[in-house]
């Protein structure tokens, strides 16, 4: 038995969750926040037989897309009067991110 | 130490919460909602000893209660005109589902 | 790879999160609440090599402050009439709560 906690993009979610339960997938979403972009993304937990780990990777790559996000650095701390411009840096914000952990039981109670 | 992560429904959540904390249990509660039914439920976080694991159990089997949900199945790309009633399809949506993951280490900072 | 869980007060967890990603770390912020007090805090999401979880340990002690919460006990079933006026409990609430769990994998897809 393995838990998988996949966080993934907003935008992303809806259609990654339909594919999992069309697949027989289980699946706990939860709203969540980037500690970086402070943008609200989304946690999956998906529990599951260890050889339904492999095909869950591949519903995961399929259904979420790497973003490009630009960020204003935050100014400096400026003299009073200067006009500050920041030049935005580039993010790239991935498809996805999934831990993998051993779960020792799972009980339907 | 074992972190148990615990998806209830909401309506047992309360009762549960109270109840694991009366016989000391430390307990985090996180809002979810499930993947295949779309209604919010409550995903419970309790760090506990091994040998606290089982009659954890026992207090969640008490407080949360099986049950049947109807679901109308989205309907066929239906052509234009046909009248589609579906008959709503049963869910028997569980107690609880518990995953129990080995937690190496917990500190309190 | 080690998957941190730490739950710490909303008051610490902006200048925690901002310390955590200037230092490099990936973070995701999930909101949650006490079992206990019932009040909102937030649980954090660290996944980090195993060497980075001192340092992280060393970052959550220096931002999360113990505080002391006065919470008045739940009145006994009274006599009507009864004028009842509870003396507070007090209760510390501590730093940060901190679950560390063996990540088999972590995939960027
Ligand atoms: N300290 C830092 N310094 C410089 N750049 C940083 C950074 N932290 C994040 N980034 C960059 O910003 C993107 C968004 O991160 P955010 O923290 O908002 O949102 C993250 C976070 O919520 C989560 N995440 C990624 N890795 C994680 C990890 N190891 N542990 C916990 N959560 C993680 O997945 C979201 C997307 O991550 P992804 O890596 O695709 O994309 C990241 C990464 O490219
Ligand atoms: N292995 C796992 N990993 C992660 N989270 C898990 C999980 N097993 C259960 N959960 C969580 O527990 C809730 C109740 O699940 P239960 O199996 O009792 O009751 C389920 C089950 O009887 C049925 N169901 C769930 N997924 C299904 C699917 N892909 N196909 C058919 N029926 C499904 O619908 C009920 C409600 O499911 P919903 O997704 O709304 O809500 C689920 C989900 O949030
Ligand atoms: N083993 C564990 N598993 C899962 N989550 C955990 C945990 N240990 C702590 N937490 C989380 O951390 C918060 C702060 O816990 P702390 O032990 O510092 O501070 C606690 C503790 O001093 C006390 N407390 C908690 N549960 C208690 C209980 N059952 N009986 C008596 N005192 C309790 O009240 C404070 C606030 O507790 P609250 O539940 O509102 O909020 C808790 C809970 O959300």
């Amino acid at each position: 038995m393995r838990l998988a906690i996949a966080v993934v993009q907003k935008q992303d979610a809806a259609d990654l969750v339909a594919a999992l339960t069309e697949r027989n997938y289980r699946v706990t979403r939860i709203s969540s926040e980037g500690g970086f972009l402070r943008e609200g993304n989304v946690t999956l937990l998906v529990a599951t037989e260890t050889e339904s780990i492999e095909p869950m990777m591949r519903l995961i790559r399929e259904h979420c897309i790497t973003r490009t996000r630009y960020v204003s650095p935050l100014p400096p701390v400026a003299d009073s009067g200067e006009f500050y411009t920041p030049t935005p840096i580039e993010v790239q914000v991935g498809g996805a991110t999934v831990f993998v952990l051993k779960a020792g039981q799972m009980l339907r109670l």
